[in-house]
């Protein structure tokens, strides 16, 4: 619900403000790609409405996104394509494909894209948080979009507890990528709590 | 086999 929350204060930012200063089109980039790679199941396999219905909704609105911020004036106008540079082809999505490659637990195409996925998604927020780091002045908005979309993984982290001693649930590769995704949040979280506290305007160091 | 049962999050 977190992630979809982000999903849709990101949408409601570039409506209201008619403007994708500050949002990394890169980071969403990169999440079509971990979508696409992890939600390959929906042609064959089906868990619940709830699940196909949320993998439905993550695909189309972050390409959604995508679109709107890359093709769709007057949004795309404001695109920064020079800040918004993190090499992700080179630097993220090289290295997640050989770790899905070499740490899948099993050798088919669908358990290795899940596993690239898990890899890439706990990565995929660097983009944003570099563009941010270069502003250094974060938008409320885009503050709130920021820290739902770190903290859903960290709510993860405690269904993974519970799911451990409830089900004997065992995610080794979900339970890293989840940890190594939300470590990458927790200096952005202590700006953002900071400036929550003090009822002041989030400012990166 | 868990596979069998697939990936039951997001």
């Amino acid at each position: 619900m977190l992630h979809l929350m982000s999903i849709l204060l990101l949408l409601w930012k570039l409506k209201k403000s008619k403007s994708c200063v500050g949002i990394s089109c890169r980071m969403q980039e990169c999440y079509a790609i971990v979508f696409c790679l992890r939600y390959l199941d929906l042609f064959y396999q089906f868990i619940s409405v709830y699940n196909t219905a949320m993998k439905v909704v993550f695909i189309s609105s972050t390409f959604y996104l995508i679109f709107l911020m890359r093709f769709q004036p007057p949004v795309s106008a404001t695109y920064d394509r020079t800040a918004d540079s993190f090499p992700y082809e080179q630097y993220l999505l090289g290295p997640a494909a050989v770790l899905g490659f070499i740490s899948a637990e099993e050798w088919s195409i669908p358990e290795i894209f899940w596993t690239a996925s898990i890899w890439l998604e706990s990565v995929s927020i660097l983009p944003q948080l570099i563009l941010l780091q270069q502003l250094r002045e974060v938008e409320n908005l885009t503050a709130e979009f920021v820290a739902t979309m770190g903290a859903y993984r960290f709510f993860y982290i405690l269904n993974w507890i519970y799911r451990y001693f409830a089900e004997g649930y065992v995610n080794w590769i979900g339970w890293l990528g989840g940890i190594v995704q939300t470590g990458l949040y927790v200096d952005f979280f202590y700006y953002y709590a900071m400036s929550k506290w003090y009822g002041q305007k989030l400012v990166l160091p | 086999d868990a596979r069998l049962v697939g990936h039951d999050e997001l």
